[in-house]
């Protein structure tokens, strides 16, 4: 025990890329893309400050402020972080500052807290290095939300298994002279057979499954608009269940698959549940 | 005789190197 007010002295400050303070920072961006539901996987950039202290009875806690960058992954997009694009400059990327603690016990880390601010770059910063690229645009924008249902129902009208409704717009930027909006959004597919779609609230979501889609709409000089939309699908396929020892009954019940919205590709990523299959589903220029 | 020069003395305190490295840009 110690006494009341009085501050635990820091162990050490190690150097930021310290291999530990590397691992403490990790776990911590892990937790960060683990805990929020909206927006874009963040990937580590920079460790700013290491703090260590004694943690009683064993252990150590690491105290860090580390820079994060978004990456071009959804967080509920189940593709690997280390396979994740980094958000280039020019598309006017997000950051965050994160202030975390971490516990290692065992050579195991372990987040104890998060608290982060995402910003994203200034316009300045973004005009510096590219006059003409799009800035991020208000995610309520009516401009933005339109295009978001024009490429959405774009997308449904090219007659998939299912009718895909929009689960959140992502991202979206105004191009400098306002002329065309670029969107990014999650959909999920639904119950319900696009052709015979009255009330989209009627239909109900399936689980696991989402669409990560982008969407441009461009205002044409005679009137009217053209809609691009090309969404990514992961599909959820119910894992292999592992070969049991003779005599053994397997706990798990049978695997019923639900029929997928759209066919499941090659495996490339295996949960201890589900595998997961993308599907690259292209909607031309309509 | 020549008297011994000054020694190396004390070694410098180590400098904890933060911030660490960039691993993509500089923000």
């Amino acid at each position: 025990a110690r006494s009341p007010g009085v501050p635990v002295a820091p162990v050490r400050d190690p150097d930021c890329d310290d291999l530990d303070v590397e691992q403490a920072a990790l776990a911590a961006v892990q937790y960060v893309n683990n805990n929020h539901k909206h927006g874009y996987k963040y990937t580590l950039n920079q460790v700013d400050k290491a703090r260590v202290y004694q943690r009683r009875p064993t252990g150590e806690v690491y105290v860090l402020e580390i820079d994060l960058v978004e990456t071009c992954c959804h967080v509920l997009d189940p593709t690997p972080l280390e396979n994740c694009t980094v958000r280039q400059l020019t598309e006017h990327a997000v950051e965050g500052d994160c202030d975390v603690s971490v516990l290692k016990v065992d050579n195991q880390f372990m987040v104890l807290n998060a608290k982060c601010e995402s910003s994203p770059d200034s316009a300045e910063d973004v005009r510096k290095i590219c006059p003409n690229c799009p800035l991020l645009a208000p995610l309520n924008d009516t401009k933005v939300v339109h295009a978001v249902e024009a490429a959405l129902t774009a997308f449904n009208a090219q007659k998939h298994n299912n009718y895909f409704k929009l689960q959140e717009i992502s991202r979206a930027q105004f191009s400098p002279l306002q002329s065309s909006v670029y969107t990014e959004f999650v959909t999920v597919p639904t119950d319900c057979k696009p052709i015979d779609v009255i009330d989209p609230a009627a239909c109900n979501p399936l689980p696991n499954q989402h669409g990560f889609c982008k969407g441009t709409l461009t205002e044409k000089v005679g009137g009217g608009e053209d809609v691009v939309a090309t969404c990514t699908v992961f599909v959820a396929v119910p894992a292999v269940p592992a070969p049991q020892p003779d005599g053994i009954e397997s706990s798990l019940g049978p695997a019923v698959p639900a029929e997928p919205a759209v066919p499941a590709g090659p495996p490339v990523a295996a949960g201890p549940a589900v595998a997961l299959g993308p599907l690259l589903v292209d909607a031309p220029a309509v | 005789p020549v008297a011994p020069g000054p020694g190396p003395g004390p070694a410098a305190p180590a400098i904890p190197l933060c911030p660490g490295r960039i691993r993509h840009f500089k923000i």
